[in-house]
């Protein structure tokens, strides 16, 4: 099974 | 805004597509800033405002130091005596601006726009999903539909001489990548993603005749657009194995 990653998991809140 | 320009960064609520859009300040007719400057906008208010131009008009955005708003003036190219103006008031995006990390990619293809979107839309049509791999040999978009059993696949190979490439669209060679390819070809790389995006992405075709697609293992697929004014980049968050 595939999962949906979000862009938060990759790139940072400032 | 920057000395270089404007950027502008705009995410959908799922967060899973981002988008990044500079427009350099050549491609204005002036250009003039005392500092950087940040400002949240609501892009629906913002293109309603914009619409309101005609093609030949002359659209001013000004905004102040401490301000709320951005100004948009509108002027009538011949007749510079008529004038409209309108607000956008700044909103509070809080977290949904993100700081975006430039990381090294492991492959870059560029292939023809249109030839990108067609192959978006004609696998988006099978499948919500799609898998792109680079090998050092080319490239290969698949969609599976899993409830017909049916297949879909562009394969694109590496074009083996620089002069496969050609400016005219009329010239393009079938299933050709241009030159740029190996330059960037560091190791094979898969990635899968939404159609869905892939295709909200291919659309931008008409900003450039070509597009780059850019992959790295597990981390955010990247296309790009590069044109004269700027540059347009999408990046879609991949679908990981659970």
């Amino acid at each position: 099974a595939f999962k949906q990653k979000s862009l938060t998991s990759f790139f940072s809140k400032p | 805004c920057s000395k270089e320009g404007i950027m502008l960064q705009g995410m959908d609520e799922f967060h899973i597509s981002l988008v990044e859009f500079f427009l350099s300040k050549r491609s204005f007719e002036s250009y003039a800033l005392c500092h950087d400057l940040c400002m949240s906008l609501p892009i629906d208010s913002l293109a309603t405002v914009l619409k309101k131009a005609n093609d030949d008009d002359v659209c001013t955005l000004k905004a102040g130091h401490k301000a709320k708003v951005l100004t948009v003036a509108i002027e009538t190219r011949d007749q510079p005596w008529l004038v409209s103006k309108h607000d956008v008031p700044f909103i509070d995006l809080g977290s949904e601006y993100l700081v975006i990390s430039r990381i090294p990619y492991d492959a870059k293809i560029t292939v023809w726009s249109t030839r990108f979107a067609r192959l978006a839309h004609e696998l988006h049509q099978l499948s919500g999903s799609l898998d792109i791999q680079i090998i050092h040999e080319g490239a290969r978009f698949t969609a599976l539909d899993e409830g017909s059993g049916k297949k879909g696949c562009f394969i694109f190979r590496r074009a083996k001489v620089v002069d496969e490439y050609r400016d005219s669209e009329d010239d393009e060679p079938a299933g050709a990548i241009i030159h740029e390819f190996h330059r960037y070809f560091h190791k094979a790389t898969s990635l899968r993603v939404s159609t869905k995006y892939l295709v909200h992405a291919s659309k931008r075709a008409p900003l450039s005749s070509k597009v780059s697609v850019l992959m790295k293992e597990d981390q955010p697929l990247l296309v790009q657009y590069d044109f004269y004014e700027g540059v347009l980049k999408f990046y879609i968050a991949p679908r990981i194995a659970d």
